[in-house]
Order: structure tokens, then sequence, then C-alpha cells
């Protein structure tokens, strides 16, 4: 028996829309810690791992572990027909081959049941080992989407390097190039507005544009995006989820031949 | 050139 109440049901909504044009199929997870997900894009090249933490949610039921195999594009297709002010219930029985998104208007006046059929997904799950990063850029979330998606109109990868100097987000194509510098700023009349470099090591990698837009698809569910960098490693990209966990994206590098 | 490496490569199965 499974019952999560979530009272901020868009939450879950903007999980979907940042995560569904990466992963097709993916197993959720749901245990005493939380509702999770770890699942790969289709060429293995990017992660992303979500955790919705069970102190987030209203009640929270969750009788045994379970993984439950879900089509992402079925699955937003349901919560999209969630009001953005709904609570949204999400209820399965031990054994059944589906699942119950149950929506309530706030005013309780509506509600709405959506069976959602399971499917058997064989899924490898990957150990992400704890790593030093060399440099930790926290950023305002909707200034890396702007970057992102500048840049992905001048070329196909992107270096971001971090000096001293700050943070420097490059592109080179047929038509040109383009460097992106952002400093440390802290000077700011809300904390979501700041730029903070932390910098252990210099660092520069190279990644592809593509994947990076596809995780600015996280931007709405948070103000901020902290980007974690190491050499040769894969980088990390964190939108927090207030007060309930994370969405993490996680993208291997291009590694020069 | 560059190559694209996959996150296989970095993280082990478990």
């Amino acid at each position: 028996m499974l019952e999560l109440r979530l009272v901020q049901g868009s939450l879950l909504k903007k999980v979907l829309e940042a995560i569904k044009d990466l992963v097709t199929d993916a197993n959720f997870d749901c245990s005493a810690t939380g509702f999770s997900l770890q699942a790969m894009d289709s060429s293995h090249v990017a992660l992303v791992a979500l955790l919705l933490r069970s102190e987030g949610f209203e009640h929270y039921r969750c009788d045994r572990n379970i993984s439950m195999g879900m089509n992402l594009n079925n699955m937003s297709k349901m919560l999209k027909c969630a009001g953005n002010d709904d609570i949204i219930t999400i209820k399965g029985d031990d054994g059944s081959d589906t699942i119950t998104f149950m929506f309530e208007s706030p005013t309780q006046d509506k509600i709405a049941d959506f069976e959602m059929k399971l499917m058997d997904i064989d899924s490898e799950h990957l150990g992400i080992p704890e790593a030093e990063y060399h440099a930790i850029v926290r950023m305002p979330s909707a200034e890396f989407s702007r970057i992102c998606k500048d840049l992905s109109s001048i070329g196909d990868t992107v270096v971001i390097s971090v000096t001293k100097e700050g943070v420097k987000f490059s592109t080179r194509g047929d038509i040109g190039a383009a460097n992106i510098v952002l400093r440390q700023n802290t000077t700011v009349d809300k904390p979501e507005e700041a730029t903070i470099i932390e910098m252990n090591e210099p660092v520069s990698l190279t990644f592809a544009l593509r994947y990076m837009n596809s995780f600015t698809k996280a931007t709405p569910l948070s103000s901020m995006v902290t980007i974690s960098l190491s050499s040769e490693l894969p980088v990390v990209v964190e939108y927090k989820i207030a007060e309930m966990g994370y969405v993490r994206f996680y993208l291997a590098p291009k590694i020069e031949e | 050139g560059s190559k694209q490496s996959m996150i296989t490569t970095f993280f082990n199965k478990i």
C-alpha cells in the first residue's frame, strides 16, 4: 500500500516537465526516505537523480520499498490534467499494475482520479561516488538557462572554465564564437540573485549544449542552480526543490581525442 | 576533435 499526498502538487508537475524530454521510461522508487528516481538518457551520456523526501509530503505511507516503472510522457499527460493549485495524491496497491493520481482542488469541490498503467523496466542503477569538486558555482537558474540558450545559437558545445577571475562559458561555431564571463556577485538585494563561486582549483570542461539546454527545463523548480565541476568527472547541475529534495543532472564531459 | 564520454565510464553499476 502506497499513499503519498503532496499539497503543492505543482512541484510534481514541474518535476515531470524537467525530466520527461531527457528520459522516456524510468523506475520511481518509493521507500521510507522518500520518492526517488535515477535514470539515464537513452545514449547514457546524462543521468538524472530525483529525490522528494518523505517529510515534504503532508501524508506519506509506503509499507514496503517498491519500484514502479512509468512512461514519463504518459505520466506528464496525466499530471497536466491537475490544476496548478491542486493537491496531488499518488496511490498504489501491492501487486497492482497501475498507479492512481488523485487531484483535489484547493476548495475540495473537484476531485479527479487518473489511473495509469505501470510497466516493467529493466534499468541499471549506478553508484554515484562522493566527489570533492574543484569548483562549485551557484547562480540564478534563469541566468544559466539564458546562457545555455544563447550559446546554443552559436555552437554545439560549451566550455565551462572556472578561474579566480570567475566562471566563463564559451562556445564556437560556423558563424563565430562567444564568451560569457560571470564574476562572483554577492552584493545583491535578494540572495537568489547572487552568483557565488567556490574554487579549490581552476577547472575547464567541455559539454554538449543540447543536454545542458534540456537540464534547464528544471528552471521553474528553483531560483538558483548549483554547478559542480571536477576535471574528468561528470558535471552536476542541481536544482533544489524547496524543503523537499532536489533534481540533479549529471553530464559526462567531452574528452579530447 | 573531442569525443563524448559516457556516464557509465565514471559511475559503476550497483
